[in-house]
Order: C-alpha cells, then structure tokens, then sequence
C-alpha cells in the first residue's frame, strides 16, 4: 500500500544541506554604521 | 517566462549609497539652522519603479551632526562628526527622491534631530559636560557678553547674532559654560556701533558675510573669558544643482 509521508518529513529529507562554512549573506537593511550608534 | 523580479536594493549598494549622499547634500543645502549633518547609516531603502529608468526611491537615514555650522564653507567631508562625549546630535530622516534617467532630485524629505540621552554620555563620559538648553539664562548671559567683547575689541566690522549653536555647561570641578553662535558682519565698524548701534543692520545679500564665534565662561572658581570668532567671508550662493525641488516638506526639530 502506498502511504503519503507528511510533508515535513519531505520537506526534511530533501532539504538540501548547506555547504560547510556557508555564510548566508547579510540582510540588505539596515546598512553598516559610519561613526557610531546612538 | 516572466523575468524575476530584480533583487531588492541592499542599504549598502553603490546606488543606495549615491541616494543617499544626494539625500544629505540636499538637507544640508536646505538647512538654515545649527550645523551640518553626515551620514551614519542607511537605516532602509525601498525603489518602486515607475517605468523605464523612472524610479521612486524611498529612504530612511540616520545622520550625525558635525562641528561644522550650516554657514560655513567648510565641504562636508572635512567636517568633523561631533564625538559621544561631546553629546552628540542625531538625525533621523526620511526622504523621497525619483531617479529619471540616472539624475536623482527630492520630492520630499523629513527630519528629526535629537540630542543623545544625557544617561548615554555620563555612562562614557561622567565628566563631560552636557548640553544646555539655548534660552538657559547662564546660556544667554555668556553669549551677550562673549559678542559685546568681540565688538569692543575688533577694528572690523560690528557683528550682529544670527542664532545660537549650542550650548554646555559645566559645574565640576570648575563652572564653566561653553556656548557657539553664529554671527553676521554688518554694515558698521565696531568704532561707528559705539555710538548708533541701532543704525548698524545687516550687511545686504550679495555682500553677506557670516560667521561663527566659540566662547568659554568661566565662573568658578575664577573668573575667565576667552571668544573666538571667525567670519567667512562673502560666499556667492550656490544655485540647486540643476535639479527640481518640490514639496520640500522638510523641517527639523
């Protein structure tokens, strides 16, 4: 019998690991500070 | 298939960047009071394109307040950003600018300046002496007898007080209060003020010459005073950079 696996476990295996030492880019905003924070 | 969308414009994007130092250049163009502003961070952007090379652009910045007075010649990049201890000033503002065909011009901008906590300074710097509000009867007293001892002292023209800058008062270990104003030359001498000052006006726009003056009170445990004043000279107005200004909608606080 065919039985449908929950998505999350889908989701689980196929989830495609990340390469050891990815840095994921840093978010676009806010930017980088000048001088310093208030 | 549709093209993707273009990715969203990051805060530290070369474009972003250019927006941004338009934006400044534009504020500080548009100022009249207090000093110049830099650019500490580009807190958010947002584009919305309105057809080919047509873009609206939205910005959010955070500016610092530099020593240099909005008057004065100084270029931007040669202005000193006023340091944590010497309480700093900041400026949050949002601007609107369209981007047709490469040129940038503001459709509106908004800006808030405070002054830092004064629980922010003393933590770095318990010493230090923080900023006094501008109508403070010490403030005013200092700033009177500041420019009456220029005046009395200067074989140049007889200087009127635009508006004052800032000010600090110390209390320990000395009283001491620090004040900067900004000045105008008017059309008198220092001699000729002596006796009609009220004819001594200010000098007319194509022969404006503005300045700024730093003095020191001190009031305990000696008494002590030392001014400082430079004028600019005439400076021919420099007309907007070819591009349109619309609904400035711009004040400060």
């Amino acid at each position: 019998s065919v039985a449908k696996r929950a998505v999350a476990v889908v989701a689980q295996h196929d989830k495609v690991p990340h390469p050891v030492g990815f840095v994921p880019p840093p978010p676009p905003c806010p930017g980088k500070i000048r001088h310093f924070e208030i | 298939v549709p093209a993707a969308p273009p990715a969203p414009l990051g805060c530290d994007d070369p474009e972003s960047e250019a927006a941004a130092e338009f934006s400044v250049n534009y504020i500080n163009s548009r100022s009249h009071h207090g000093y110049k502003f830099t650019l500490n961070r580009i807190e958010n952007i947002r584009k919305i394109s309105q057809g080919p090379n047509n873009d609206i652009v939205f910005l959010e910045l955070d500016l610092l307040e530099t020593t240099c007075p909005i008057l004065s010649p100084t270029p931007l990049e040669n202005c000193t950003v006023r340091s944590f201890a010497q309480h700093a000033v900041e400026g949050d503002c949002d601007v609107k600018l369209q981007k047709l065909d490469g040129k940038f011009s503001v459709l509106a901008s908004k800006c808030h300046s405070h002054a830092d906590s004064s629980e922010d300074v003393l933590q770095v710097c318990p010493d230090c002496p923080l900023l006094a509000s501008l109508n403070n009867t010490e403030v005013l007293t200092a700033v009177t007898t500041a420019l009456n001892d220029h005046n009395s002292k200067t074989t140049d023209a007889y200087l009127r007080l635009l508006e004052i800058g800032r000010a600090n008062i110390q209390y320990a270990p000395a009283h001491i209060v620090s004040v900067e104003f900004a000045v105008a030359a008017t059309n008198c001498s220092a001699e000729d003020a002596k006796d009609n000052v009220e004819a001594c006006q200010l000098l007319p726009d194509d022969q404006s010459n503005f300045g700024f003056c730093k003095a020191t009170m001190v009031k305990q445990p000696s008494q002590d005073l030392s001014v400082d004043c430079l004028l600019y000279g005439h400076q021919v107005p420099t007309s907007d950079p070819g591009v349109t200004y619309s609904h400035p909608g711009y004040d400060i606080s």
